[in-house]
């Protein structure tokens, strides 16, 4: 901090600003550690106590998995405000340092629970030495305790009636984890804040139901998420959009949806399938008028399929006058896009009345190079 | 990839490095079509800059070049909208090269599977990439067989996190064999009965792989996603 600029980690501290030798400049920061948002505290500072430079560390560490599986043995009642001291210890927001758990809490949470995790071959982690943290009476340093108010259990874990603290996950599993079955009771939907699918009686979050994404087995979160109009059609986001506008090579539903799935081949009696268009929520066959190789071509990548295709001009024997047509503009050439329903419009006839088939073949994918052979 | 073995040049030809300036390789990345790669979305935390990326295709060893090496910049990047970066969940997405890639048979896309198709439990995949070995980073790429294990046995070894529909487990119990970091977003495949191989995977979290605490890898399960991925493809190419 001789000039302006600052070395890593105390870049943009405040520290700098007073051209300081740059040490202890870690600031006082929200706790987000998910395991500790319950503390009587909202601020942290790094390093901590276990050696960790950082909240993202200190949530992959060993002990962040450690604690809250043996706070769940009920070995010490203040064993999670104690691993929350030393995980994400409290910040002094004046002086910005940290402020370490007593000496004798250190030491109870060890006496009570070192000997549960001997009992499956683990230990005590190593640098929770309690004699680096101060007695509680100490004149010139002030240190954590916890008092009445303090929460046992992390919000990652549920509190049985009896005070005992189980995992979150296995609160209504069907299995009863608290001596008093308490992780049992309540067990609906409603009851827990969330929304129940009707059938498979998943619960889901509210913020789940109309997102485009479906969670229940039926799909019942996406269904009746919007009343469009008679001569509207629904977007795969709810949104509402006029007939007309649908497969017409704009995008008129904000996520495109009204420009999917709107060339496909449908069933023929040939090997070869007849092309059909879904345009302004009907189907069409293609006229075989004025038809070029190279809209076969962008027909079948279209669908999602390779070429080169085969094309064939089928005559059309259906003499009902009800088959619907859509013919080539005649300027499609001049068209600025590459969607093929964009280039085709509704004609009165067809003049060869021949329709258009294809054989698109699929782009071949996920074959290695064979082996090579060596003699031995 | 742990309790893997190195892999044979071309072998795995829809492998691919997705590398960041001086910092070089970051994480894999899977060819699936000639201008479009799939990768974890977790890869681009902090950078999300197209333009800092490149794409390396047909290379095995990444400190040594090869002549059937392929580079591509990146076009654009499509996150999953639904991506939670805190639970690790949707972690998907689709990268658009500047230019296609000239298939050749060191460099050539995989099979996505069809969105009905799913890979059954006890099934043997194959998982690869340029990720740490537990105890240094391998020049050359990696290779591990590993055995799908159902979604309810994955979430008995992850007490803390959910399991979602989103995300696939394959490994071992002993984590003998497992991703680890730097293969994020490369495949697992795995060989249908006509010799074609299959995208079911993107390698997504775990445990800390050479930690104390063992279990299988989470992958993101691509054939939750392949109607995304294939609508998302056709928007870019047909009406944007």
């Amino acid at each position: 901090c001789i000039d302006a600029s600052c070395s890593e980690p105390c870049n943009g501290s405040p520290y700098c600003e007073n051209h300081t030798n740059g040490t202890n400049c870690s600031l006082c920061e929200p706790i987000t550690l998910e395991l500790c948002l319950n503390l009587p505290y909202n601020h942290t500072v790094y390093p901590n106590y276990l050696g960790h430079k950082t909240q993202k560390e200190a949530s992959t560490s060993w002990e962040s998995s450690l604690f809250p599986a043996l706070v769940q043995t009920n070995c010490y009642k203040y064993l999670m405000f104690f691993a929350c001291t030393i995980l994400v210890p409290k910040c002094d927001s004046e002086s910005n340092q940290r402020i370490p758990p007593c000496r004798s809490l250190c030491e109870h949470s060890k006496e009570h629970c070192e000997s549960v995790l001997g009992i499956v071959g683990l230990q005590w982690p190593e640098d929770t030495d309690c004699s680096q943290f101060p007695e509680e009476n100490s004149a010139n340093e002030t240190c954590l305790l916890p008092d009445e108010a303090v929460e046992e259990c992390s919000p990652s874990h549920f509190k049985c009636k009896s005070g005992r603290c189980v995992l979150v996950s296995r609160k209504c599993d069907g299995h009863a984890d608290c001596e008093d079955d308490s992780d049992e009771k309540n067990c609906g939907c409603s009851e827990r804040g969330l929304w129940e699918c009707p059938v498979s009686k998943l619960c889901i979050k509210h913020t789940m139901i109309c997102d485009g994404f479906s969670d229940c087995l039926d799909n019942a979160d996406e269904t009746n998420c919007s009343t469009c109009k008679i001569n509207e059609l629904v977007c795969a986001n709810y949104d509402c959009v006029h007939r007309n506008l649908w497969c017409d090579g704009k995008r008129d539903c904000a996520d495109s949806s009204d420009e999917w799935n709107c060339v496909a081949l449908s069933e023929s009696s040939s090997s070869l399938s007849l092309l059909t268009i879904h345009k302004h929520a009907s189907e069409y066959l293609v006229c075989a008028d004025d038809w070029q190789e190279e809209l076969s071509q962008q027909a079948c990548k279209q669908i999602g399929l390779g070429g080169p295709p085969v094309t064939q001009i089928m005559e059309d024997n259906d003499q009902s006058h009800h088959r619907k047509w859509l013919r080539l503009n005649s300027d499609w050439r001049n068209k600025n896009t590459s969607a093929l329903q964009s280039l085709l419009v509704k004609g009165k006839f067809c003049q060869s009345r021949s329709k258009i088939s294809l054989l698109c073949t699929r782009e071949d994918c996920g074959r290695r190079p064979a082996a090579r052979m060596s003699k031995r | 990839i742990l309790g893997g073995r190195t892999s044979r040049p071309g072998r795995w030809p829809w492998q691919c490095s997705l590398q960041n300036g001086p910092s070089g390789h970051i994480c894999g990345c899977v060819l699936i079509g000639k201008k479009w790669i799939l990768t974890a979305a977790h890869c681009f935390e902090g950078r999300e800059t197209a333009s800092v990326w490149k794409v390396v295709f047909g290379i095995n060893n990444l400190d040594h070049p090869s002549v059937f090496m392929q580079i591509r910049l990146v076009k654009q990047i499509i996150l999953h909208p639904q991506y939670n970066r805190a639970v690790v969940d949707y972690d998907v997405s689709i990268v658009e090269l500047d230019e296609a890639i000239n298939e050749t048979s060191y460099v050539r896309p995989v099979c996505l599977p069809r969105k009905d198709q799913l890979v059954q439990p006890d099934t043997y995949c194959y998982i690869t990439g340029w990720g740490h070995l537990g105890n240094r980073m391998p020049f050359k790429l990696q290779e591990g067989e590993v055995r799908i294990i159902s979604q309810k046995q994955c979430q008995s070894y992850f007490d803390l996190k959910t399991i979602t529909s989103r995300m696939l487990c394959a490994g071992f119990e002993s984590g003998t064999v497992d991703s680890c970091m730097g293969d994020s977003g490369g495949p697992l495949v795995c060989e249908t009965p006509e010799n074609q191989w299959t995208l079911f995977g993107l390698t997504s979290w775990g445990s800390v792989c050479f930690s104390k605490v063992l279990g299988p890898g989470v992958y993101s399960n691509v054939t939750h996603f392949v109607e995304w991925i294939e609508k998302q493809i056709y928007i870019r190419t047909f009406l944007l």
